[in-house]
């Protein structure tokens, strides 16, 4: 199955 | 203090419904540049980023940088009573824990305000690097908008492919699977409606096609609507709102484990 990321996976906190 | 006017203060109402139902509370963030926001839906896989530019508005004073927590469901309830051509201006001073929203008829003889109570609204700012699509798509809204509620009616996900012969959405579900293409388009009497594909690289992605939908309110903002594909990162869609900034969608892919 494929899994969804979430959005700070790739974008960083700042 | 902070004093907003924005002419066509429809453009306002329509971002609220196009955010409302993703994000429920929100910063929106006051400085010399413009009206900002971003803010992530809960379950962090979709971020919104929206702005509106200082020049935009007709009148802009913004003394120093403020951010104000706002439970978007209610700001769209307050933006609801303004009329399609009503002038709206948003108001707050330093320190106050509400905001004023003053609409104007176009003929100046009816003029109301509300305010609404700010909130504290823990959020944290990500930072979205510059980065290279490997493709760009951009097409009519109400294009992309039919595409994704017909394929919702068929399956959850949605496979997004560029290639050299256009764009691919494919869903599969129970009852069956579809597949759309839309080939790069130039040859339309009005440039709004040409279906324009840029591809540095083929890319295929996966994502949930509710988030699609969720980001399809934003059609009433623009002819247009641009997707950003590269393996990988979060897809772009994005609204641009005329003469004053736009309205992104992010959203994360799924990914085969």
């Amino acid at each position: 199955g494929s899994k969804q990321y979430t959005i700070t996976r790739f974008f960083g906190k700042q | 203090m902070l004093e907003l006017r924005l002419v066509q203060g429809s453009l306002l109402k329509k971002v609220l419904e196009a955010i409302k139902d993703l994000v429920t509370d929100a910063n929106f963030d006051c400085s010399a540049t413009g009206f900002s926001l971003q803010a992530m839906d809960s379950s962090h896989v979709a971020l919104v980023s929206l702005l509106l530019r200082s020049e935009g508005f007709e009148h802009y004073r913004c003394d120093r940088n403020i951010s104000m927590g706002m439970n978007l469901n209610n700001m769209a309830k307050m933006l609801k009573c303004a009329g399609n051509d009503d002038i709206i201006t948003l108001k707050a001073d330093d320190g106050s824990d509400t905001v004023t929203f003053m609409f104007e008829s176009p003929t100046q003889d009816k003029i109301s305000d509300f305010e609404m109570k700010l909130m504290d609204v823990d959020s944290e700012h990500l930072g979205i690097p510059e980065a290279e699509y490997h493709a760009i798509v951009r097409m009519p809204s109400t294009e992309f908008a039919r595409i994704c509620k017909d394929l919702s009616s068929i399956g959850d996900t949605v496979v997004i492919s560029v290639t050299k012969e256009g764009v691919k959405f494919s869903t599969s579900g129970d009852i069956g699977t579809a597949n759309v293409v839309c080939r790069q388009n130039t040859t339309v009497d009005k440039p709004e409606d040409a279906t324009i594909v840029e591809m540095n690289e083929p890319v295929s992605l996966t994502f949930a096609l509710r988030y699609f939908n969720s980001f399809t309110k934003g059609t009433p903002l623009s002819n247009t609507v641009t997707i950003s594909l590269s393996s990988e990162l979060p897809v772009v869609v994005e609204y641009k709102i005329a003469e004053m900034g736009h309205l992104r969608f992010y959203l994360a892919p799924k990914i085969e484990e």
